[in-house]
């Protein structure tokens, strides 16, 4: 999947099986991903697990767990908030209408999360506030949100200027079940002039947008990259930029500038 | 290692002056001075490595949260929040409302954005 870090950092990654994306003194959000399509390291999330630690006074510990199969409106007690304060609430996000959508707000540490599942697969955004997290090297080994993925899963630029020049199978998983119908084999033209279609500018989401559909060859999907935009949008106030002056840049990524 | 700042800003918001007792034993005001020390000295340990003061310190703070029955998870304020205006729990729970009573609202709190999409 793509990764936004809390540094700004994009990434693409393989990082294929359960991974941890943060784990601090609040919350520990872990993900597993699978592999999307036979002859690709690309893979796409499954399931997200967000537990929030107890903090007394304010809520209980809970756990969130969001699978492709189920996004549920509760937490796995089958409760909708955390403690009696109210401040750690579940809500369903209608508006933009890429795919079904889960809003979790924790007021008691300025955090709000969302979650979609996107075709057939899941997205994930938080926003935490920079003093609640810490970003020292010592702080709690691998966290994707915040130290990025590790080197060796990172998916390289070369990669997919072969890939995308095969078509593209849908694979199986043990957790998506039966094989799918194959997807249409998008051209580099295709994916870019599909994108436009959703996207105006010609950011990292976009470009995230066409490597989607090259490696998928799924339109559904590849509304991914518009969703997470949206998620960023809708998770104010936020510091960061959502377009780079500079020229849109992959950090490590799987598009290169030639073949976006 | 700044553990003497940690410890200076720990006597001053559970000064007399400052309007709280340490003999308040379940005192809000003070769990939330005591996690705010305990957390000022974990972001100290990298550089604290091995400092006599800073590992007093700890086991110091260990003592004082089962002395006066706080909890180590909580809200924690670097300032103490005026007793006249002592919040309720409810005000407790919400990070911003925390953010005003400290005295930093100020200071633009800065938010970080992670996210994961696509393949």
């Amino acid at each position: 999947p793509h990764l936004r870090t809390f540094r700004d950092e994009f990434q693409t990654c393989k990082v294929e099986g359960a991974w941890p994306l943060i784990d601090n003194r609040f919350l520990s959000v872990q993900v597993t991903n699978v592999p999307v399509v036979l002859g690709s390291s690309a893979t796409a999330t499954s399931k997200i697990t967000v537990i929030f630690k107890s903090y007394h006074g304010c809520t209980d510990q809970k756990v969130y767990q969001a699978t492709t199969e189920d996004l549920p409106l509760a937490f796995q007690d089958g409760t909708r908030s955390g403690g009696d304060s109210g401040s750690l609430t579940i809500v369903e996000r209608g508006g933009s209408g890429v795919g079904r959508q889960v809003k979790i707000q924790a007021r008691y540490m300025g955090t709000s999360i969302i979650v979609r599942r996107v075709g057939s697969y899941l997205t994930f955004a938080i926003r935490m506030p920079e003093d609640t997290l810490d970003f020292s090297e010592d702080s709690g080994g691998l966290q994707l949100c915040l130290h990025g993925c590790p080197r060796n899963e990172l998916i390289k630029e070369h990669t997919l200027g072969r890939q995308s020049q095969q078509p593209r199978l849908q694979g199986t998983n043990t957790e998506m079940g039966p094989l799918r119908p194959p997807h249409q084999v998008y051209t580099v033209e295709r994916a870019t002039a599909k994108c436009r279609e959703t996207l105006q500018v010609e950011d990292v989401y976009f470009q995230s947008c066409v490597f989607d559909l090259l490696t998928t060859g799924d339109p559904e999907f590849s509304m991914a990259a518009f969703g997470a935009l949206e998620d960023l949008k809708a998770l104010p106030p936020s510091k960061l930029k959502q377009n780079s002056p500079r020229p849109p840049r992959l950090y490590n990524q799987g598009v290169s500038d030639s073949s976006a | 290692c700044r553990i003497q700042r940690c410890n200076a800003e720990y006597v001053a918001s559970t000064s007399p002056s400052s309007g709280l007792q340490e003999d308040v034993a379940l005192d809000v005001d003070y769990c939330i001075a005591l996690r705010a020390y305990a957390l000022c000295t974990r972001r100290q340990a990298r550089s604290c490595r091995g400092d006599l003061v800073y590992h007093s310190a700890v086991f110091r703070i260990k003592e004082l949260f089962s002395q006066h029955n706080c909890s180590s998870d909580g809200p924690t304020s670097s300032a103490k929040v005026p007793s006249t205006s002592r919040p309720a729990v409810s005000e407790l729970c919400d990070y911003e409302n925390r953010v005003l009573l400290s005295g930093s609202a100020s200071q633009q709190k800065k938010y970080a954005h992670c996210g994961l999409f696509g393949d």
